[in-house]
């Protein structure tokens, strides 16, 4: 019967793409804003 | 050659733990490009940017020496993983730093060539050293160096740098180019990491929707099919090892990300897909299936009275971007059938059909299904322009007495059941969102259920779209608004027919679906 | 009607490779840039933990509702990612700015006594992060080409 897509961590009802904060093939949840890489101010880099 | 090997190496050896760390030391960390100005005058110092020998060689000998440094560092039990792992990434990313320091900043601005062709003999190169490494070491083999290299090399150079979007389209290219030699039927050792980069975010961001005028869209579908080809024996077989599984479950993850957010990417390449997938791979198939463009709203299938044939997209002809019509082959067969198709003769051309499709007596083996799948697809299109051609739209009449049915109908009862179902299944997969296709295959299947001169080809028809409708969602709206025109008409007579009451359970099921409708 | 067909001498060949790579798959931290902390690392944690991070959590409404505290440590911990923009977005709303030689956040604690064209001066609190401890600074200048 095949598996139930619902449950593989996408949330498929989204209204935004969900491609930006996908979490790869083996991945069950989402990326969380702190895995994305973010351009930020070059002066944020304080480490 | 005026560099002994043992030398070279070494001095390749040295010059890279320089450069490791050189770059993350603090002066490395803020300003990079100030460090890798230094570097590369040693570099020129030793003689290693002299020729493109030379430069080759350096690339080889430094991608060999971060993959040594990686496995040997894996085969240190005695540090934690993450500790292993951040050594790995260190030694890594300065290399690929350097690489794509080198590709910024090789020929002058106004000169891509000499970026692409560095950035393509270096991915070449790192390429090579994968494929060779994987003969050499088989089981041994480490995805992780390469999988580091490949990923981190691609965030760089997809950096919003004006200097980097002048290339992108370029960069891409290179990137899928290296992929598709890396795919997962010639290095299985790297599917994972394959499957990992094909579907990182920002390289789904940058193919399909950032890229314009959809081309990246192209390279994309390449690799996707390279990736069913390589599941296709695996997944024909039903019963999944777990590394399959997990590839496979990998796999859905990506078909449901590129669902809900390029669902007309699918619509566009389904033809290709559907083609590679085992027809037993009944979901999947269905996913690709189900997508349809984001500005069409559906009407509910189950909508009483639904009048399909009044929609307006059901005249559009669907964008196939598979030249499925060279894939009918050979030139005489496709000769022989354009003129079938076109005189209604000879009559021969009818019972030599089912030599063409059938390839051997192997069961399970015995048909063309590529060509099955063409032949099907090029028949009915024909048929919907001949339609046209007498301004009407196809219809349970208008379908009927064509050269086009003649081929349809004669297949249906010359072939066995193994090329039946194949047969059918080319049919169902063209049952998709509401267009011409949809429209006239749905009526093709429902003629042919309708017009089978034996109860065995209207219960195989029922079993093709019932083996689609009983596995989990997503269906294809095509395939709904056919089974349910099936069971509701009265024309198909369908519940009187003997194998509706087969078992209970099947019984069941029928009404329950017809519950639902009424 | 299909049923199985054996697998290939060359499929067989695959499969011992696949299978091989099985134990060795790739981990999320593979994909992502080094971090000096919190690598993207999955850890096994009690079932009861949530699994998942929890939903919105990625809008800059909901950092807002963070405190000063998590800010901060969002904002040194996690740096080069979504998380430390939205919690830099978030301070500013809350009239924090950042310092960019001293790499503190400020807040007036009152009016300042000087303003002109280069820089403020007055009674200040920042958020200390090697002591990590919030601190108030009497008679600051806050030399402007230093505001980000």
């Amino acid at each position: 019967l095949g598996q139930d897509l619902t449950a593989l961590g996408l949330n498929l009802n989204s209204p935004d793409n969900l491609y930006p904060t996908f979490g790869g093939p083996w991945a069950d949840t989402p990326c969380r804003p702190q895995d994305i890489d973010f351009h930020v101010p070059p002066e944020y880099l304080v480490n | 050659r005026d560099f002994d090997d043992l030398g070279y190496v070494e001095k390749t050896d040295f010059l890279l733990r320089e450069w490791v760390t050189l770059i993350h030391s603090p002066s490395g960390i803020r300003e990079p490009t100030k460090a890798f100005g230094t570097f590369v005058q040693h570099l020129n110092m030793h003689g290693f940017l002299k020729t493109d020998d030379v430069i080759t060689r350096f690339f080889r000998i430094s991608t060999r020496l971060c993959v040594d440094m990686c496995c040997q560092a894996l085969t240190e039990q005695s540090n934690s993983p993450t500790v292993v792992r951040t050594k790995c990434y260190q030694t890594l990313d300065a290399y690929v730093k350097l690489i794509a320091l080198l590709v910024k900043h090789s020929g002058d601005t106004a000169n891509s060539g000499t970026k692409i062709n560095l950035l393509n003999k270096v991915l070449g190169i790192v390429a090579g050293v994968l494929l060779h490494d994987q003969d050499a070491h088989t089981l041994e083999f480490q995805q992780l160096p390469y999988q580091r290299m490949f990923i981190m090399l691609f965030l760089e150079l997809n950096a919003p740098e004006p200097i980097l979007e002048t290339i992108n389209f370029q960069v891409l290219t290179a990137f899928c180019h290296t992929l598709h030699i890396l795919s997962p039927s010639k290095a299985p050792g790297f599917s994972y990491a394959w499957l990992e980069i094909v579907s990182h975010r920002v390289f789904l961001g940058r193919m399909l929707a950032l890229t314009p005028q959809q081309k990246g869209w192209g390279m994309y579908s390449q690799l996707l099919m390279d990736l069913f080809k390589f599941l296709a024996p695996f997944l024909r077989n039903a019963e999944l090892a777990k590394p399959v599984t997990l590839l496979y479950k990998g796999t859905l993850r990506l078909l449901l990300v590129l669902l809900h957010d390029f669902p007309e990417f699918l619509c566009d390449y389904h033809y290709g897909f559907c083609d590679v997938i085992p027809p037993n791979c009944i979901q999947m198939r269905n996913l690709i299936l189900s997508a349809f463009p984001r500005n069409m709203r559906l009407p509910d299938p189950f909508t009483p009275n639904l009048k399909v044939d009044m929609l307006p997209e059901i005249a559009h002809a669907p964008r196939v971007l598979t030249n499925f019509s060279s894939m009918i082959q050979p030139p005489n067969f496709k000769k022989d059938l354009d003129s079938y198709l076109k005189a209604r003769a000879p009559v021969t051309f009818l019972s030599e059909l089912r030599g063409n499709v059938q390839i051997s007596n192997e069961p399970g083996m015995a048909y063309n299904i590529p060509l099955m799948n063409a032949l099907v697809l090029y028949v009915g299109t024909q048929a919907i322009n001949y339609i046209r051609s007498k301004s009407h739209t196809p219809n349970m009449t208008t379908i009927a007495h064509s050269a086009h049915m003649d081929i349809f109908q004669n297949l249906a009862v010359d072939l066995d059941t193994e090329g039946r179902y194949l047969f059918l299944n080319a049919i169902a997969n063209q049952l998709r969102y509401p267009n011409s296709h949809t429209h006239y295959f749905s009526c093709t299947l429902l003629y042919l259920f309708a017009e089978a001169n034996s109860e065995a080809i209207q219960e195989q028809i029922t079993r093709v779209l019932l083996e689609r409708l009983i596995v989990n969602r997503p269906h294809p709206w095509g395939l709904l608004i056919t089974f349910i025109e099936l069971i509701k008409n009265p024309t198909y007579k369908f519940w009187l027919h003997e194998f509706v009451h087969c078992a209970p359970e099947i019984e069941k099921l029928f009404e329950s679906v017809a519950r639902s409708c009424m | 009607p299909l049923g199985p067909v054996p697998l290939q001498k060359e499929h067989q060949r695959q499969f011992q490779m696949l299978d091989a790579a099985f134990y060795h798959l790739p981990l999320p931290s593979d994909s992502e840039k080094l971090r000096s902390y919190l690598a993207r690392t999955p850890c096994p944690s009690p079932p009861y933990y949530p699994q998942v991070p929890l939903p919105d959590t990625d809008s800059l409404e909901f950092y807002q509702r963070l405190g000063n505290e998590t800010l901060f440590f969002i904002f040194y911990y996690m740096e080069g990612t979504k998380a430390q923009y939205l919690a830099a977005k978030a301070l500013k709303k809350q009239s924090w700015r950042f310092h960019t030689k001293l790499m503190h956040w400020y807040q007036r604690h009152e009016e300042p006594r000087v303003i002109n064209d280069e820089y403020e001066q007055g009674s200040y609190i920042f958020f200390d992060f090697d002591n990590w401890i919030q601190r108030r600074r009497e008679g600051f200048t806050f030399e402007y080409k230093y505001l980000e």
